[in-house]
Protein backbone atom coordinates (compact mmCIF):
# COMPACT_ATOMS: atom_id res chain seq x y z
CA UNK A 1 0.00 0.00 0.00
CA UNK A 2 1.45 3.82 -1.00
CA UNK A 3 2.68 5.97 1.78
CA UNK A 4 0.51 8.84 1.52
CA UNK A 5 2.84 12.29 2.22
CA UNK A 6 1.20 15.79 2.05
CA UNK A 7 3.39 18.60 1.82
CA UNK A 8 1.69 21.50 3.50
CA UNK A 9 2.74 24.91 5.23
CA UNK A 10 -0.41 27.88 4.78
CA UNK A 11 2.40 29.99 4.86
CA UNK A 12 2.95 31.29 1.38
CA UNK A 13 5.91 30.76 -1.18
CA UNK A 14 8.16 28.13 1.70
CA UNK A 15 9.24 25.76 -1.15
CA UNK A 16 5.82 23.15 -1.05
CA UNK A 17 5.35 22.78 -4.86
CA UNK A 18 9.02 22.85 -5.10
CA UNK A 19 9.69 19.78 -2.75
CA UNK A 20 6.44 17.79 -3.34
CA UNK A 21 7.57 17.57 -7.57
CA UNK A 22 11.15 17.07 -7.00
CA UNK A 23 11.16 14.74 -4.19
CA UNK A 24 8.81 12.79 -6.07
CA UNK A 25 10.81 12.73 -9.14
CA UNK A 26 13.61 11.12 -7.04
CA UNK A 27 11.63 9.07 -5.76
CA UNK A 28 10.57 7.51 -8.88
CA UNK A 29 14.25 7.22 -10.15
CA UNK A 30 15.11 5.26 -7.22
CA UNK A 31 12.33 2.48 -8.79
CA UNK A 32 9.45 3.33 -6.76
CA UNK A 33 6.07 3.98 -8.44
CA UNK A 34 4.73 7.24 -7.24
CA UNK A 35 1.68 9.79 -7.62
CA UNK A 36 2.09 13.45 -7.35
CA UNK A 37 -1.41 15.03 -6.56
CA UNK A 38 -1.98 18.34 -7.04
CA UNK A 39 -4.05 20.47 -5.01
CA UNK A 40 -3.75 23.96 -5.70
CA UNK A 41 -5.50 26.01 -8.16
CA UNK A 42 -2.19 27.64 -9.21
CA UNK A 43 -1.74 24.44 -10.84
CA UNK A 44 2.60 25.31 -10.01
CA UNK A 45 3.20 21.14 -8.97
CA UNK A 46 1.40 20.14 -12.85
CA UNK A 47 3.35 23.14 -14.86
CA UNK A 48 6.67 22.58 -13.28
CA UNK A 49 6.82 18.64 -14.33
CA UNK A 50 5.30 19.78 -18.21
CA UNK A 51 1.50 19.52 -18.18
CA UNK A 52 -0.06 21.32 -20.72
CA UNK A 53 -2.69 22.58 -18.43
CA UNK A 54 -5.15 23.93 -21.19
CA UNK A 55 -5.35 20.85 -22.83
CA UNK A 56 -6.28 18.34 -20.02
CA UNK A 57 -9.62 16.97 -20.29
CA UNK A 58 -9.90 16.16 -16.22
CA UNK A 59 -8.25 17.60 -13.22
CA UNK A 60 -8.46 17.05 -9.73
CA UNK A 61 -11.63 18.97 -9.80
CA UNK A 62 -13.57 16.65 -11.63
CA UNK A 63 -12.49 13.65 -9.10
CA UNK A 64 -13.34 15.68 -5.93
CA UNK A 65 -16.32 17.37 -7.36
CA UNK A 66 -18.34 15.34 -9.82
CA UNK A 67 -16.52 12.09 -8.74
CA UNK A 68 -14.89 11.28 -11.67
CA UNK A 69 -12.67 8.20 -11.28
CA UNK A 70 -8.46 9.11 -10.77
CA UNK A 71 -7.79 6.58 -12.95
CA UNK A 72 -9.37 8.77 -15.56
CA UNK A 73 -7.39 12.10 -14.33
CA UNK A 74 -3.95 10.51 -13.72
CA UNK A 75 -1.41 11.66 -16.39
CA UNK A 76 1.95 9.96 -17.19
CA UNK A 77 4.86 12.51 -17.07
CA UNK A 78 8.24 12.50 -18.63
CA UNK A 79 10.16 10.94 -15.77
CA UNK A 80 9.38 6.89 -15.74
CA UNK A 81 7.44 5.64 -12.62
CA UNK A 82 6.51 8.98 -11.76
CA UNK A 83 2.51 10.01 -12.57
CA UNK A 84 0.37 13.15 -11.78
CA UNK A 85 -3.32 14.06 -10.77
CA UNK A 86 -3.05 18.02 -12.68
CA UNK A 87 -4.53 20.95 -10.79
CA UNK A 88 -6.30 23.43 -13.20
CA UNK A 89 -7.82 27.12 -12.18
CA UNK A 90 -10.97 25.12 -12.10
CA UNK A 91 -10.13 24.23 -8.59
CA UNK A 92 -10.24 27.22 -7.60
CA UNK A 93 -14.25 27.06 -7.20
CA UNK A 94 -13.76 24.24 -5.26
CA UNK A 95 -13.02 25.72 -2.15
CA UNK A 96 -16.50 27.14 -1.83
CA UNK A 97 -18.44 24.51 -3.34
CA UNK A 98 -17.13 21.98 -1.00
CA UNK A 99 -18.16 23.89 2.39
CA UNK A 100 -21.70 22.99 2.37
CA UNK A 101 -21.09 19.46 0.18
CA UNK A 102 -21.59 15.67 1.87
CA UNK A 103 -18.36 14.35 3.19
CA UNK A 104 -16.54 17.37 2.06
CA UNK A 105 -13.46 16.53 4.51
CA UNK A 106 -12.82 13.33 2.40
CA UNK A 107 -13.47 13.59 -0.83
CA UNK A 108 -9.66 13.42 -1.65
CA UNK A 109 -9.16 10.53 0.62
CA UNK A 110 -12.47 8.46 -1.48
CA UNK A 111 -10.91 9.32 -4.74
CA UNK A 112 -7.56 7.98 -3.98
CA UNK A 113 -8.67 5.15 -2.00
CA UNK A 114 -9.11 2.89 -5.47
CA UNK A 115 -5.54 3.34 -6.64
CA UNK A 116 -3.13 3.54 -3.66
CA UNK A 117 -2.17 -0.11 -4.64
CA UNK A 118 -0.99 1.27 -7.83
CA UNK A 119 1.91 3.33 -5.87
CA UNK A 120 4.43 3.29 -3.47
CA UNK A 121 4.44 6.78 -2.55
CA UNK A 122 1.59 9.52 -3.15
CA UNK A 123 2.63 12.95 -2.85
CA UNK A 124 0.21 15.62 -2.28
CA UNK A 125 1.09 19.12 -3.25
CA UNK A 126 -1.07 21.91 -1.33
CA UNK A 127 -2.38 25.83 -1.30
CA UNK A 128 -1.05 28.28 1.14
CA UNK A 129 -4.11 28.29 2.98
CA UNK A 130 -5.95 26.10 5.73
CA UNK A 131 -8.83 26.07 3.88
CA UNK A 132 -10.96 22.55 2.77
CA UNK A 133 -8.49 21.41 -0.35
CA UNK A 134 -5.45 21.33 2.65
CA UNK A 135 -8.14 19.99 5.53
CA UNK A 136 -8.72 17.18 2.47
CA UNK A 137 -5.22 16.81 2.05
CA UNK A 138 -4.46 16.61 5.64
CA UNK A 139 -7.49 13.44 5.80
CA UNK A 140 -6.33 11.97 3.04
CA UNK A 141 -2.48 11.73 4.45
CA UNK A 142 -0.58 8.90 6.01
CA UNK A 143 1.88 11.59 7.46
CA UNK A 144 3.08 15.14 6.46
CA UNK A 145 5.86 16.90 5.09
CA UNK A 146 6.45 20.43 6.45
CA UNK A 147 8.85 22.75 4.53
CA UNK A 148 10.06 25.52 6.62
CA UNK A 149 11.47 28.66 4.65
CA UNK A 150 14.53 29.99 6.34
CA UNK A 151 13.26 33.48 7.20
CA UNK A 152 11.26 34.46 10.53
CA UNK A 153 7.34 34.39 9.49
CA UNK A 154 7.82 31.19 8.56
CA UNK A 155 8.35 30.31 12.07
CA UNK A 156 5.21 32.38 12.96
CA UNK A 157 3.08 30.66 10.82
CA UNK A 158 4.15 26.86 12.42
CA UNK A 159 1.97 26.98 15.68
CA UNK A 160 -1.21 27.47 13.54
CA UNK A 161 -0.31 24.78 11.54
CA UNK A 162 0.11 22.26 14.08
CA UNK A 163 -3.38 23.49 16.01
CA UNK A 164 -5.38 22.59 12.45
CA UNK A 165 -3.41 19.42 12.48
CA UNK A 166 -4.14 18.76 15.72
CA UNK A 167 -8.49 19.31 15.31
CA UNK A 168 -7.56 16.98 12.41
CA UNK A 169 -6.20 14.04 13.72
CA UNK A 170 -8.53 13.76 17.07
CA UNK A 171 -11.75 14.23 14.96
CA UNK A 172 -10.83 13.55 11.18
CA UNK A 173 -7.78 11.41 10.63
CA UNK A 174 -6.38 9.41 13.95
CA UNK A 175 -3.39 7.96 12.58
CA UNK A 176 -2.23 11.49 10.82
CA UNK A 177 1.85 11.71 11.80
CA UNK A 178 4.48 14.25 11.07
CA UNK A 179 7.12 12.94 8.77
CA UNK A 180 9.19 15.86 9.38
CA UNK A 181 9.68 19.67 9.12
CA UNK A 182 11.96 20.61 6.38
CA UNK A 183 14.24 23.44 5.82
CA UNK A 184 14.13 25.35 2.29
CA UNK A 185 15.84 28.22 0.83
CA UNK A 186 18.73 28.18 3.08
CA UNK A 187 21.44 30.81 2.69
CA UNK A 188 24.91 30.00 4.18
CA UNK A 189 25.62 33.65 3.74
CA UNK A 190 22.92 35.12 6.51
CA UNK A 191 22.68 34.59 10.24
CA UNK A 192 19.04 34.84 9.41
CA UNK A 193 19.39 31.13 8.16
CA UNK A 194 21.31 29.77 10.53
CA UNK A 195 19.02 31.14 13.51
CA UNK A 196 15.50 29.84 12.13
CA UNK A 197 17.26 26.32 11.33
CA UNK A 198 18.65 26.20 15.16
CA UNK A 199 15.00 27.17 16.79
CA UNK A 200 13.32 25.04 14.86
CA UNK A 201 15.70 22.45 15.59
CA UNK A 202 15.12 23.26 19.02
CA UNK A 203 11.63 23.29 19.28
CA UNK A 204 11.48 19.86 17.13
CA UNK A 205 14.44 17.87 17.74
CA UNK A 206 14.57 14.76 15.51
CA UNK A 207 11.63 15.70 13.61
CA UNK A 208 13.53 18.12 11.49
CA UNK A 209 15.31 16.56 8.57
CA UNK A 210 18.68 15.92 8.14
CA UNK A 211 18.64 17.40 4.47
CA UNK A 212 18.45 21.24 4.34
CA UNK A 213 17.34 22.72 0.82
CA UNK A 214 20.21 25.27 0.04
CA UNK A 215 18.79 28.64 -1.87
CA UNK A 216 19.77 27.91 -5.48
CA UNK A 217 18.63 29.31 -8.54
CA UNK A 218 18.74 26.34 -10.52
CA UNK A 219 15.29 25.49 -8.29
CA UNK A 220 13.25 28.53 -9.84
CA UNK A 221 14.62 27.91 -13.23
CA UNK A 222 13.21 24.72 -14.05
CA UNK A 223 9.60 25.42 -13.90
CA UNK A 224 10.07 27.45 -17.01
CA UNK A 225 11.16 24.10 -18.74
CA UNK A 226 8.61 22.34 -17.13
CA UNK A 227 11.46 20.20 -16.01
CA UNK A 228 12.09 18.67 -12.55
CA UNK A 229 15.70 19.29 -10.77
CA UNK A 230 16.68 15.94 -12.25
CA UNK A 231 16.30 16.22 -15.52
CA UNK A 232 17.42 20.51 -15.71
CA UNK A 233 20.34 19.99 -13.98
CA UNK A 234 21.10 17.15 -11.45
CA UNK A 235 24.48 17.97 -10.57
CA UNK A 236 23.46 21.70 -9.34
CA UNK A 237 23.68 21.72 -5.21
CA UNK A 238 19.60 22.37 -5.13
CA UNK A 239 19.06 18.53 -6.94
CA UNK A 240 21.48 16.96 -4.66
CA UNK A 241 19.40 18.13 -1.43
CA UNK A 242 16.65 16.72 -2.95
CA UNK A 243 17.78 13.62 -4.10
CA UNK A 244 19.15 13.48 -0.30
CA UNK A 245 15.66 14.30 1.16
CA UNK A 246 14.12 11.38 -1.04
CA UNK A 247 16.61 8.97 0.63
CA UNK A 248 15.81 10.24 3.87
CA UNK A 249 12.21 10.19 3.47
CA UNK A 250 12.92 6.48 2.18
CA UNK A 251 15.08 6.13 5.32
CA UNK A 252 11.92 7.46 7.54
CA UNK A 253 9.60 4.80 5.94
CA UNK A 254 11.87 1.53 6.72
CA UNK A 255 12.67 2.61 10.48
CA UNK A 256 8.84 2.29 11.09
CA UNK B 1 -11.06 61.10 0.98
CA UNK B 2 -8.55 58.06 1.82
CA UNK B 3 -7.28 55.98 -1.40
CA UNK B 4 -7.38 52.64 -0.64
CA UNK B 5 -5.17 50.35 -2.21
CA UNK B 6 -5.26 46.57 -2.03
CA UNK B 7 -1.58 44.86 -2.09
CA UNK B 8 -2.95 41.50 -3.48
CA UNK B 9 -1.68 38.41 -5.56
CA UNK B 10 -2.78 34.97 -4.96
CA UNK B 11 0.29 33.41 -5.09
CA UNK B 12 2.61 32.85 -1.98
CA UNK B 13 5.48 34.95 -0.62
CA UNK B 14 5.93 36.95 -3.06
CA UNK B 15 6.47 40.27 -0.79
CA UNK B 16 2.83 40.95 0.08
CA UNK B 17 3.04 41.83 3.56
CA UNK B 18 6.55 43.12 3.27
CA UNK B 19 5.51 45.93 0.93
CA UNK B 20 2.39 46.89 2.55
CA UNK B 21 4.03 47.37 5.86
CA UNK B 22 6.84 48.85 4.57
CA UNK B 23 4.85 51.43 1.86
CA UNK B 24 2.53 52.14 4.77
CA UNK B 25 5.66 53.20 7.22
CA UNK B 26 7.21 55.67 4.56
CA UNK B 27 3.83 57.20 3.54
CA UNK B 28 3.55 57.64 7.31
CA UNK B 29 7.26 59.50 7.27
CA UNK B 30 5.99 61.81 4.46
CA UNK B 31 3.66 63.23 6.97
CA UNK B 32 0.63 61.44 5.03
CA UNK B 33 -2.25 59.79 7.17
CA UNK B 34 -2.18 56.08 6.67
CA UNK B 35 -3.94 53.16 7.74
CA UNK B 36 -2.82 49.39 7.40
CA UNK B 37 -5.34 46.78 7.12
CA UNK B 38 -4.26 43.50 7.75
CA UNK B 39 -6.81 40.83 6.64
CA UNK B 40 -4.24 37.92 6.19
CA UNK B 41 -4.67 34.79 9.30
CA UNK B 42 -1.27 34.49 9.11
CA UNK B 43 -0.89 38.50 10.38
CA UNK B 44 2.44 38.85 9.36
CA UNK B 45 1.87 42.85 8.96
CA UNK B 46 0.67 43.08 12.41
CA UNK B 47 3.65 40.83 14.13
CA UNK B 48 5.73 43.21 11.14
CA UNK B 49 5.08 46.37 12.57
CA UNK B 50 4.95 44.85 16.32
CA UNK B 51 1.74 44.41 17.44
CA UNK B 52 1.07 41.72 20.34
CA UNK B 53 -1.32 39.42 18.84
CA UNK B 54 -2.42 37.74 21.97
CA UNK B 55 -2.90 40.79 23.77
CA UNK B 56 -5.10 42.21 21.69
CA UNK B 57 -9.03 42.55 22.88
CA UNK B 58 -10.40 43.30 19.12
CA UNK B 59 -9.16 42.61 15.47
CA UNK B 60 -10.72 42.66 11.94
CA UNK B 61 -11.80 38.93 12.54
CA UNK B 62 -14.42 41.44 14.77
CA UNK B 63 -15.44 44.10 12.51
CA UNK B 64 -15.84 41.53 9.85
CA UNK B 65 -17.86 39.28 11.24
CA UNK B 66 -19.25 40.57 14.61
CA UNK B 67 -19.66 44.59 13.06
CA UNK B 68 -17.39 45.85 15.79
CA UNK B 69 -16.53 49.57 15.03
CA UNK B 70 -13.66 49.96 13.50
CA UNK B 71 -12.54 52.51 15.33
CA UNK B 72 -12.53 50.15 18.51
CA UNK B 73 -10.35 47.89 16.51
CA UNK B 74 -7.48 50.66 15.05
CA UNK B 75 -4.10 50.65 16.96
CA UNK B 76 -1.66 52.79 16.85
CA UNK B 77 1.76 51.69 15.66
CA UNK B 78 5.40 52.78 16.58
CA UNK B 79 5.87 54.89 13.21
CA UNK B 80 3.79 58.44 14.17
CA UNK B 81 0.84 58.86 11.50
CA UNK B 82 0.60 54.96 10.89
CA UNK B 83 -2.45 53.13 12.51
CA UNK B 84 -3.28 49.45 11.65
CA UNK B 85 -6.18 47.17 11.97
CA UNK B 86 -4.91 43.84 13.29
CA UNK B 87 -5.71 40.58 12.19
CA UNK B 88 -5.14 37.26 14.37
CA UNK B 89 -5.60 33.62 13.82
CA UNK B 90 -9.10 34.12 14.66
CA UNK B 91 -9.36 35.49 10.76
CA UNK B 92 -8.61 32.06 9.56
CA UNK B 93 -12.83 31.14 10.37
CA UNK B 94 -14.23 33.90 8.24
CA UNK B 95 -13.49 32.00 5.27
CA UNK B 96 -15.85 29.79 5.45
CA UNK B 97 -18.39 31.68 8.24
CA UNK B 98 -18.38 34.42 5.06
CA UNK B 99 -19.43 31.85 2.27
CA UNK B 100 -23.44 32.01 3.94
CA UNK B 101 -23.52 35.45 5.67
CA UNK B 102 -25.55 38.38 4.15
CA UNK B 103 -23.21 40.97 2.01
CA UNK B 104 -20.62 39.08 2.91
CA UNK B 105 -18.40 40.58 0.33
CA UNK B 106 -18.85 43.88 0.63
CA UNK B 107 -18.60 43.41 4.83
CA UNK B 108 -15.13 45.04 4.63
CA UNK B 109 -15.85 47.95 2.73
CA UNK B 110 -18.16 48.78 4.85
CA UNK B 111 -16.38 48.52 8.37
CA UNK B 112 -13.83 51.15 6.24
CA UNK B 113 -16.83 53.28 5.34
CA UNK B 114 -16.81 55.35 8.65
CA UNK B 115 -12.49 56.08 9.13
CA UNK B 116 -12.18 57.03 5.53
CA UNK B 117 -12.31 60.65 6.07
CA UNK B 118 -9.69 60.08 8.85
CA UNK B 119 -6.97 59.45 6.71
CA UNK B 120 -5.01 59.82 3.61
CA UNK B 121 -3.78 56.33 2.71
CA UNK B 122 -5.00 52.65 3.43
CA UNK B 123 -3.06 50.33 2.05
CA UNK B 124 -4.74 46.07 2.85
CA UNK B 125 -2.45 43.42 2.79
CA UNK B 126 -3.94 40.31 1.87
CA UNK B 127 -4.21 36.11 1.97
CA UNK B 128 -2.72 33.73 -0.69
CA UNK B 129 -5.63 33.30 -2.16
CA UNK B 130 -8.56 34.60 -4.05
CA UNK B 131 -11.18 33.58 -1.24
CA UNK B 132 -13.99 35.78 0.25
CA UNK B 133 -11.35 37.88 2.19
CA UNK B 134 -9.32 38.83 -0.58
CA UNK B 135 -12.55 39.63 -2.64
CA UNK B 136 -13.22 41.93 0.18
CA UNK B 137 -10.38 43.76 0.11
CA UNK B 138 -10.64 44.05 -4.25
CA UNK B 139 -13.94 45.48 -3.07
CA UNK B 140 -13.18 47.48 -0.21
CA UNK B 141 -9.95 48.94 -2.61
CA UNK B 142 -9.69 51.52 -5.52
CA UNK B 143 -6.69 50.41 -6.73
CA UNK B 144 -4.26 47.60 -6.64
CA UNK B 145 -1.18 47.11 -6.07
CA UNK B 146 -0.08 43.43 -7.54
CA UNK B 147 3.39 42.34 -6.09
CA UNK B 148 5.14 39.94 -8.76
CA UNK B 149 8.30 38.28 -7.36
CA UNK B 150 11.25 37.67 -10.13
CA UNK B 151 10.51 34.40 -10.70
CA UNK B 152 8.57 32.05 -13.46
CA UNK B 153 5.86 30.91 -11.13
CA UNK B 154 4.65 34.05 -10.00
CA UNK B 155 4.28 34.90 -13.98
CA UNK B 156 2.09 31.91 -14.25
CA UNK B 157 -0.51 33.17 -11.66
CA UNK B 158 -1.10 36.74 -12.95
CA UNK B 159 -3.82 35.35 -15.71
CA UNK B 160 -5.90 34.25 -12.89
CA UNK B 161 -5.50 37.02 -10.88
CA UNK B 162 -6.49 39.14 -13.79
CA UNK B 163 -9.44 37.49 -14.71
CA UNK B 164 -10.38 37.99 -10.91
CA UNK B 165 -10.26 41.83 -10.87
CA UNK B 166 -12.10 41.79 -14.38
CA UNK B 167 -14.98 39.30 -12.50
CA UNK B 168 -14.91 42.17 -9.03
CA UNK B 169 -14.71 45.10 -11.46
CA UNK B 170 -17.86 43.91 -13.40
CA UNK B 171 -20.00 42.91 -10.62
CA UNK B 172 -18.92 44.30 -7.78
CA UNK B 173 -16.60 47.69 -7.59
CA UNK B 174 -17.14 49.18 -11.20
CA UNK B 175 -14.40 51.92 -10.57
CA UNK B 176 -11.09 49.13 -9.49
CA UNK B 177 -8.37 49.84 -11.24
CA UNK B 178 -4.54 48.86 -11.19
CA UNK B 179 -2.25 50.65 -9.10
CA UNK B 180 0.87 48.96 -10.49
CA UNK B 181 2.58 45.53 -11.00
CA UNK B 182 5.95 45.93 -8.53
CA UNK B 183 8.99 43.64 -9.10
CA UNK B 184 9.73 42.34 -5.78
CA UNK B 185 13.17 40.27 -4.77
CA UNK B 186 15.05 41.15 -7.93
CA UNK B 187 18.49 39.31 -7.51
CA UNK B 188 20.17 41.26 -10.18
CA UNK B 189 23.15 37.98 -10.56
CA UNK B 190 20.45 36.14 -12.20
CA UNK B 191 19.08 35.84 -15.77
CA UNK B 192 15.97 34.62 -14.33
CA UNK B 193 15.08 37.84 -12.37
CA UNK B 194 15.96 40.08 -15.71
CA UNK B 195 13.81 38.01 -17.81
CA UNK B 196 10.73 37.83 -15.43
CA UNK B 197 10.81 41.38 -15.58
CA UNK B 198 11.10 42.07 -19.16
CA UNK B 199 8.22 39.64 -19.55
CA UNK B 200 6.03 41.57 -17.07
CA UNK B 201 7.25 45.04 -18.97
CA UNK B 202 6.17 43.46 -22.00
CA UNK B 203 2.90 42.40 -21.07
CA UNK B 204 2.08 45.78 -18.95
CA UNK B 205 4.44 48.35 -20.21
CA UNK B 206 3.61 51.66 -18.19
CA UNK B 207 1.25 49.54 -15.20
CA UNK B 208 4.77 48.34 -13.91
CA UNK B 209 6.49 50.62 -11.31
CA UNK B 210 9.76 52.18 -12.28
CA UNK B 211 10.78 51.27 -8.87
CA UNK B 212 12.05 47.65 -8.56
CA UNK B 213 12.63 45.91 -4.70
CA UNK B 214 16.20 43.95 -4.74
CA UNK B 215 16.26 41.15 -3.07
CA UNK B 216 18.07 42.32 0.21
CA UNK B 217 18.36 40.21 3.54
CA UNK B 218 17.36 43.36 5.97
CA UNK B 219 14.21 43.03 5.03
CA UNK B 220 13.52 40.00 6.13
CA UNK B 221 15.38 40.98 9.33
CA UNK B 222 13.24 43.38 10.22
CA UNK B 223 10.10 41.95 11.16
CA UNK B 224 11.87 39.34 13.50
CA UNK B 225 12.09 42.77 15.45
CA UNK B 226 8.66 43.93 15.14
CA UNK B 227 10.16 46.65 13.17
CA UNK B 228 9.52 48.12 9.27
CA UNK B 229 12.82 48.97 7.79
CA UNK B 230 12.39 52.58 7.63
CA UNK B 231 13.38 51.31 11.66
CA UNK B 232 15.49 48.80 11.30
CA UNK B 233 18.09 49.97 8.49
CA UNK B 234 16.96 52.88 6.74
CA UNK B 235 19.94 52.99 4.43
CA UNK B 236 19.92 49.79 3.11
CA UNK B 237 18.84 48.68 -0.10
CA UNK B 238 15.64 47.52 0.63
CA UNK B 239 14.84 50.37 2.51
CA UNK B 240 15.55 53.04 0.04
CA UNK B 241 13.66 51.21 -2.84
CA UNK B 242 10.47 51.30 -0.29
CA UNK B 243 10.98 54.79 -0.24
CA UNK B 244 11.04 55.24 -3.64
CA UNK B 245 8.26 53.01 -4.08
CA UNK B 246 5.74 55.16 -1.94
CA UNK B 247 7.03 58.40 -3.90
CA UNK B 248 6.15 57.00 -7.37
CA UNK B 249 2.71 55.87 -5.41
CA UNK B 250 2.33 59.75 -4.21
CA UNK B 251 3.26 61.38 -8.09
CA UNK B 252 0.92 58.67 -9.69
CA UNK B 253 -1.94 59.96 -7.72
CA UNK B 254 -1.05 63.21 -8.29
CA UNK B 255 -0.90 62.85 -12.07
CA UNK B 256 -4.68 61.27 -12.44
N1 LIG C 1 15.63 26.10 -2.70
C1 LIG C 1 15.22 27.04 -3.55
N2 LIG C 1 16.11 27.91 -4.05
C2 LIG C 1 15.72 28.91 -4.88
N3 LIG C 1 14.45 29.11 -5.27
C3 LIG C 1 13.52 28.28 -4.82
C4 LIG C 1 13.83 27.19 -3.94
N4 LIG C 1 12.68 26.52 -3.65
C5 LIG C 1 11.70 27.17 -4.31
N5 LIG C 1 12.20 28.20 -5.03
C6 LIG C 1 11.46 29.20 -5.81
O1 LIG C 1 10.79 30.03 -4.85
C7 LIG C 1 9.44 30.26 -5.25
C8 LIG C 1 8.51 29.68 -4.19
O2 LIG C 1 8.59 28.27 -4.19
P1 LIG C 1 7.27 27.37 -4.38
O3 LIG C 1 6.40 27.95 -5.41
O4 LIG C 1 7.69 25.96 -4.53
O5 LIG C 1 6.64 27.58 -2.94
P2 LIG C 1 5.16 27.20 -2.49
O6 LIG C 1 5.21 27.04 -1.02
O7 LIG C 1 4.69 26.06 -3.28
O8 LIG C 1 4.34 28.53 -2.89
P3 LIG C 1 2.72 28.70 -2.75
O9 LIG C 1 2.53 29.03 -1.30
O10 LIG C 1 2.40 29.86 -3.66
O11 LIG C 1 2.12 27.42 -3.18
C9 LIG C 1 9.27 29.64 -6.62
O12 LIG C 1 9.48 30.62 -7.58
C10 LIG C 1 10.38 28.57 -6.67
O13 LIG C 1 10.83 28.37 -7.97
N1 LIG D 1 12.89 42.15 -1.15
C1 LIG D 1 13.06 41.16 -0.28
N2 LIG D 1 14.30 40.68 -0.06
C2 LIG D 1 14.49 39.65 0.81
N3 LIG D 1 13.50 39.03 1.49
C3 LIG D 1 12.26 39.46 1.31
C4 LIG D 1 11.95 40.56 0.44
N4 LIG D 1 10.61 40.77 0.48
C5 LIG D 1 10.11 39.86 1.34
N5 LIG D 1 11.09 39.09 1.85
C6 LIG D 1 10.96 37.94 2.75
O1 LIG D 1 10.41 36.88 1.94
C7 LIG D 1 9.37 36.20 2.66
C8 LIG D 1 8.06 36.39 1.90
O2 LIG D 1 7.65 37.73 1.94
P1 LIG D 1 6.19 38.14 2.48
O3 LIG D 1 5.86 37.34 3.68
O4 LIG D 1 6.13 39.61 2.59
O5 LIG D 1 5.32 37.65 1.23
P2 LIG D 1 3.74 37.49 1.18
O6 LIG D 1 3.38 37.58 -0.25
O7 LIG D 1 3.12 38.43 2.11
O8 LIG D 1 3.57 35.97 1.70
P3 LIG D 1 2.14 35.25 1.95
O9 LIG D 1 1.71 34.82 0.59
O10 LIG D 1 2.46 34.08 2.87
O11 LIG D 1 1.24 36.26 2.58
C9 LIG D 1 9.34 36.81 4.04
O12 LIG D 1 10.10 35.98 4.89
C10 LIG D 1 9.98 38.18 3.87
O13 LIG D 1 10.64 38.59 5.03
MG1 LIG E 1 2.88 25.85 -4.34
MG1 LIG F 1 1.69 38.01 3.58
Amino acid sequence: MARVIAVVNQKGGVGKSTTALNVSAYMASFGKRTLLVDTDPQGNASSGIGIEKDALKYSIYDSIIDEVPLTSVIQKTIIPGLDIVPATLKLAGAEVELVSALSRETRLAACLEPVLGDYDFVFIDCPPSLGLLTINALVAANSLLIPVQCEYYALEGLRQLLDTIELVRRHLNRSLVIEGFLMTMHDSRTNLSQQVVEDVKNHYGSKVFRTVIPRNVTLSEAPSFGLPIIRYDPKSRGALAYEELAKEVLERGEEK
